[in-house]
C-alpha cells in the first residue's frame, strides 16, 4: 500500500481545499514558522482515527474546523480525506484504490467514509490498526515528540513493540 | 501471542543496536525485559555513545536523545514497515554529521516505506524525491506551493 | 510589594506587547492578571500572530511558541536587565527569518546583558562577538578550541 | 556587573581543567552533539546554586563528577568556578572582582566559596537571588526549556513576574 493523496479542505489553517499529491520515496513539507506544516501532520493523525484533543492541540474536536481570520468567515466544516493506492491488498479491502475520510461539523457531528460509504470511528482505527498504523502509532510522529520513547514507561514501551508484533 | 512477541522484541532489539550503531558509527544500545518476564515485563532500554560512560538516558544530550530515538523508529521500520510514516521535524536537534547518517537510512528504508518529511533542514531537503512549500497567504490560510521537482536551487 | 509588584507587572507587560510586535511584524500579544486580584492572582498570557484567530496558545505552531517565549524573555530582560544570560538552543525551531529577528533584538540587549548563547544556527553565530568551539576528543572529554575571532569562515 | 570567566575541572565530561574567558556581548557556543555544551550551562546553573537533580540531568548529585571512559579514569571531585567583575557593585560585596565556586567529592560532601572563603549554599543562593539570578532563574534557559514559560500556570508565571520585581 502507499499514500496517493491528502485533500484538506476547513482543517485548521488550511481554509481553501487544498490537494498534495505523495510519491513514493521521501518527500519534504518546508516553509516558514506557522505556515501550516505540523497542521498537515495533525490532518493526517486524525483522518486515521485520532480522538485525542491533546494530540490535536485543541481543547475541544470542533477547534480543527478553521476559525476564520481577519480576512476569512470561519469555515462550517473541517475534511480530511487521503487516497491510498492498495494493489498489494494491505488494507483487507477488495479495492485497489481506498480512500479514507473524516469531517467534523461546527454542531459537533463527526463523520466517517471509507470509499464514500459512511462508516463509524471504530471501523477507520481497526481498518489501519492491523499494521501499526493505528492514531497514535509511531508511523505518525509530531513536532518535537521524537524522545518521546525515551521517556515513555518500560510498560508503554512494550505496548509500542506489541503492536508491532 | 508469546510467540510472535518475544520474536518480534528480538528483531527490533537486533535492528536497533544496527542502527544505533550505523548512526553513533560505534558505541552500543540495546532492548531488555524487564526480570526476563516475557508476559507482563516493561521494556528497558539502554544506549552508550562510542568511549562514554553513560549511567543513564538523562545523561545523554539533545542530540544523541533524537539520534537514540530515530535509531529505534527505524528498527521499529525495518521489522515492520508502515506503508507510509510522517516525521515532523525529528532533525531539529542534529548537528550537520548526524543529519547526513539520519538521512541515509531514511533513503534505505524509503524503498519500503514512503516518508513524508517535515523540515528546516537543508540536507534533509536536498535529499527528498519531491519537495513541497507550505506559505501561509494575507488571509492567514495555508497554500501549497507545489515544487515537485527536487533540484530547487535552494538558497543558503 | 504591591507597589512594585504592580507597576513591574505593567512594565514588563508594556515591553512584551512591544517585543512580540517586532518579532512577529505585528499582531499583538498581551499579560492580564487573573479576576483583577493584584495581591493573588495569576498572571494570563495572550498572544496573536498577525491577521489570525488563535483561540489558545496549544494553536500555535512549533516555532511561534518558542518566538511568543522568548518575547517575554527579553521583556523581562529589558525591564530587569540581567548581567549575564546563558541560552541553549533558543533559536533551535526557529526558521531563517525568525531568526534574523531573533539576533537583532539579542543585539540590542547585550549592550546591558552578556549574553552566552548555543546553537548550531549560522545567522546566530554570524552576529557573536566571539566564539568558542566544543569539541569532544577520542577520551570522551570536552575541550574548548578558543576561536576568540568572529571572522571564522563559516563552512556551508 | 558583568562575567569574565568559567572554570571547570571534573564537571560531566569537563575531566580536564577548561577555562572559557567571556568578554561583554554575545558569545556562541558550537560543537557537535553530545561534545559537551549543555553540560556547561548546567555548570553555571549549579555554581549559582542549584540543588535540584532533575534540572542537573542526574538522579544523584555526586552523577555531575566526570564518570570516566574508556580511556580516562572518573575524577574524584567536580568543581565549577566563576570570576566576576564586580566594579559596579552589583553583588552586595565590597570587591572589585569576586569569584564563587561550588565543589562536589564523591562521597557526597559539597563545598562552596566567595573569593576563596568557604561559604554555605544559602549564602551563594542569596547573593544572586537579589537580582533574578538564582540558579533556576530566567536566565539561565536549559536545551529544550525556551516553550517553558508557556506551559506555566499562572500562578508560577506570577513567580517569575515576582522575581523581577
Ligand atoms: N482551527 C484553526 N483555524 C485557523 N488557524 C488555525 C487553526 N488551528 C491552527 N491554526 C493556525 O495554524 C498555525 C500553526 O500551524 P502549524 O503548527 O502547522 O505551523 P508549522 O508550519 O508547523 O510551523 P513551525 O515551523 O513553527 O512548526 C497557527 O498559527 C495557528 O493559528
Ligand atoms: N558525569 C559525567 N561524566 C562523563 N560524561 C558525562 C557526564 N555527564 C554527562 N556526560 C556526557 O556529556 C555528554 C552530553 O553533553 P551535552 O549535553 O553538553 O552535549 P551538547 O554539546 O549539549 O550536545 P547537543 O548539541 O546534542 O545538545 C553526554 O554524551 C554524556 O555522556
Ligand atoms: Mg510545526
Ligand atoms: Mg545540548
Amino acid at each position: 500500500m502507499h499514500l496517493k493523496q491528502i485533500e484538506i479542505q476547513g482543517y485548521k489553517s488550511f481554509a481553501s481545499k487544498t490537494v498534495v499529491e505523495i510519491d513514493p520515496g521521501i518527500t519534504a513539507v518546508v516553509g516558514p514558522n506557522g505556515s501550516g506544516k505540523s497542521n498537515i501532520t495533525d490532518g493526517m493523525r486524525w483522518v486515521l482515527g485520532e480522538h485525542s484533543g491533546k494530540a490535536m492541540r485543541t481543547r475541544r474536536l470542533e477547534e480543527v474546523i478553521f476559525a476564520g481570520s481577519d480576512q476569512r468567515p470561519p469555515a462550517g466544516m473541517a475534511e480530511v480525506r487521503i487516497t491510498l493506492n492498495n494493489e498489494d491488498s494491505w488494507l483487507p479491502l477488495d479495492f485497489t484504490e481506498v480512500n479514507v475520510a473524516r469531517r467534523v461539523h461546527r454542531n459537533g457531528d463527526s463523520e466517517f467514509f471509507i470509499n464514500n460509504n459512511r462508516v463509524r470511528l471504530r471501523d477507520i482505527q481497526e481498518l489501519f490498526l492491523r499494521g501499526g498504523l493505528g492514531p497514535s502509532s509511531y508511523a505518525i510522529l509530531g513536532q518535537g515528540l521524537v524522545e518521546e520513547v525515551l521517556r515513555l514507561r518500560p510498560e508503554e514501551r512494550r505496548a509500542l513493540i506489541e503492536e508491532v508484533a | 501471542i508469546r510467540v510472535s512477541f518475544r520474536a518480534t522484541f528480538e528483531k527490533v532489539d537486533e535492528q536497533f543496536r544496527h542502527y544505533f550503531k550505523t548512526m553513533f558509527r560505534g558505541g552500543h544500545a540495546q532492548l531488555t525485559i524487564a526480570d526476563d518476564d516475557w508476559d507482563q515485563g516493561g521494556v528497558e532500554l539502554e544506549a552508550q555513545p562510542p568511549g562514554k560512560r553513560v549511567e543513564a538516558l538523562s545523561m545523554l544530550s539533545g542530540g544523541e536523545r533524537a539520534l537514540t530515538a530515530i535509531a529505534l523508529l527505524f528498527a521499529v521500520l525495518e521489522v515492520n514497515p508502515a506503508p507510509f510514516c510522517v516525521l515532523d521535524e525529528v532533525d531539529a536537534a542534529l548537528d550537520e554529521a548526524n543529519v547526513t547518517r539520519f538521512v541515509a537510512a531514511l533513503k534505505e528504508l524509503a524503498t519500503r516505506t514512503q516518508f513524508v518529511v517535515i523540515t528546516h533542514n537543508r540536507r534533509t531537503i536536498e535529499q527528498a524525491d519531491a519537495i513541497y512549500g507550505i506559505t501561509m497567504g494575507e488571509d492567514s490560510v495555508s497554500r501549497v506551493l507545489s515544487v515537485r521537482l527536487a533540484e530547487l536551487d535552494l538558497a543558503e
